[in-house]
C-alpha cells in the first residue's frame, strides 16, 4: 500500500476537436495540480489538506467551471459550492456562494468550526466573513468567456454540463431541458 | 467541477470537490456537489469525486454507491466505480476519481470525455481527457 492521488477538472461531451488552444492550457493545469498534490503526499501532509490545497488551485484557474471560472445562472450570476469529507466521515460542504474566493475552504471550515456539515447563502456568506477567509466582489468571478457560455446557452434553450456543445433548439417558453454542467458550450 | 482524492501511505483518506454549477442553472439550484453520498464522499475505504450532470449523480447517489458495492458486495475500486459509472447512472452524465485505503486508484467516466490526472507512490501516473489518451 502506498499514497495515490486523483483529480479531475469536469466531465461532459468534450468535443474530440478541441482546438490545442483550449485542450493544451487544461492539460497543464492539470499535470500543474498533480504536481502539487504528489509533492504535498510525500511531505507527509494528511490526505485532508492535500485535497484541499489541490481544489484551492483548481479553482483559481478560470479554464475549470469552479472559483474563478465558475459558470453563470440563468440570471448572469455566481452560485458556488464545494464539499470536503475524510475517512472518518467528517464533513463540511457550502453552497450559493458569490464572493468566497475558495469555496473549498470554507467548507472545511463549516466541517471543523461549527456543529453542522452543510450551510448555504446568505448564512454561508455570513459564515464566511465570521472566520476571515478571502472574499471578493461578486463581479471579480464574472469572465466574458462565461457571459458568451451563458448566451449560447439561453439561445439553445438549454443549461449545459461541462463542455456541452449548445443544440440549437428553439422551442419557445420551455423551462431549459436541464443537459449537465457545460463548459466550454 | 473540479474535485480530488487523496490516500497517504497509512490509508487515511479525503476527497474534496468544488464547482460553479450549470451553465443558465435557475438560481437556487443545488447540484450533487455538495450533497454528501452524491457527488462527494469517503469513509474508511475510499474517497470519491463525481462529476457530470448533478440531478443524475444525486438520484442515483453515486460516490456512496461507489464505498457500498466495495462495503457490502467486497468487490474491488475499480469494479465498484465501474459499475456505477457503466450501470447504474444514464449514459453520458457521470465520470468520477476515486482512490481506495488500499492505495489503488479509478477514474471512470460515460461521457465523452473528463479532464483527469492521477499519480500513485509506485510510480504511475497519468493525464487524459478523452478514453483513448
Amino acid at each position: 500500500m502506498g499514497w495515490a492521488i486523483a483529480l479531475h477538472g469536469g466531465a461532459g461531451d468534450i468535443p474530440l476537436s478541441l482546438p490545442p488552444e483550449r485542450r493544451q492550457p487544461r492539460e497543464a493545469a492539470l499535470r500543474h495540480c498533480l504536481q502539487i498534490g504528489v509533492e504535498a503526499l510525500k511531505a507527509n501532509k494528511p490526505p485532508l489538506d492535500v485535497v484541499e490545497l489541490v481544489v484551492r488551485e483548481l479553482e483559481n484557474i478560470p479554464v475549470f467551471n469552479a472559483g474563478k471560472g465558475s459558470v453563470l445562472t440563468s440570471s448572469g450570476t455566481v452560485e458556488m459550492e464545494a464539499c470536503i469529507m475524510d475517512g472518518t466521515k467528517r464533513c463540511g460542504a457550502v453552497s450559493g456562494l458569490t464572493t468566497v474566493v475558495n469555496p473549498i475552504s470554507l467548507a472545511r471550515l463549516v466541517m471543523e468550526n461549527t456543529p453542522h456539515i452543510y450551510l448555504a447563502f446568505d448564512g454561508a456568506e455570513a459564515f464566511a466573513r465570521e472566520q476571515g477567509v478571502e472574499c471578493v466582489d461578486a463581479n471579480s468571478f464574472i469572465t466574458a468567456e462565461n457571459v458568451e457560455r451563458l448566451k449560447q446557452a439561453k439561445e439553445a434553450n438549454r443549461v449545459q454540463i461541462d463542455y456541452t456543445q449548445p443544440i440549437k433548439k428553439y422551442v419557445k417558453e420551455e423551462t431549459p431541458e436541464a443537459d449537465g454542467d457545460s463548459q466550454l458550450g | 467541477t473540479v474535485g480530488c482524492v487523496a490516500v497517504d501511505d497509512l490509508g487515511n483518506l479525503a476527497s474534496a470537490t468544488s464547482t460553479g454549477g450549470l451553465v443558465n442553472k435557475m438560481v437556487g439550484r443545488i447540484g450533487d456537489t455538495p450533497i454528501i453520498g452524491a457527488g462527494t464522499y469517503a469513509n474508511n475505504l475510499c474517497a470519491v469525486s463525481a462529476t457530470g450532470k448533478g440531478e443524475a449523480i444525486i438520484r442515483s447517489t453515486a460516490a456512496r454507491d461507489v464505498a457500498a458495492f466495495m462495503e457490502y458486495k467486497g468487490v474491488s475500486l475499480k469494479d465498484a466505480a465501474a459499475f456505477v459509472v457503466e450501470e447504474s447512472t444514464p449514459k453520458g452524465n457521470v465520470g468520477l476519481v476515486a482512490v481506495s485505503a488500499k492505495g489503488d486508484v479509478t477514474m471512470p467516466f460515460n461521457t465523452t470525455g473528463m479532464f483527469r490526472a492521477c499519480a500513485t507512490e509506485d510510480g504511475y501516473w497519468e493525464i487524459g481527457i478523452w478514453p483513448s489518451d
